[in-house]
């Protein structure tokens, strides 16, 4: 159940960034977010890279969500 | 190695995004 709970939030954070409900997150989407997160376009991009692994220029939820995973690891770790 | 320090910086970046969209969330009612 927690697992699940884990994707509920994964789908949740990836539609704050897809707002047009695409299925996927552009560059643009995340630059757009800057009035919401305290990370200027410079840091937004390295986020999108860093997420973006096949470097398609499209994060899907499944780019999204490893990403995301790999964060609550080093989350947990710390 | 500054490949590794890059690749730790991201992580730091990658963590604050992920935190403020989370206390976003959060934080709407």
């Amino acid at each position: 159940s927690s697992t699940s709970t884990i994707m509920e939030k994964t789908r949740e954070l990836f539609q704050m960034c897809d707002v047009e409900g695409k299925g996927f997150v552009t560059r643009r989407d995340l630059q757009r977010l800057n009035v919401e997160v305290p990370l200027n376009a410079d840091e937004l991009e390295k986020v999108f890279d860093t997420l973006d692994t096949d470097g398609n220029g499209y994060l899907t939820l499944n780019e999204f969500s490893s990403g995301f995973s790999e964060f609550l690891c080093s989350q947990r770790s710390s | 190695d500054p490949n590794m320090k890059g690749a730790a910086a991201n992580e730091g970046v990658l963590a604050n995004f992920f935190n403020s969209l989370l206390s976003k969330k959060t934080g709407s009612p």
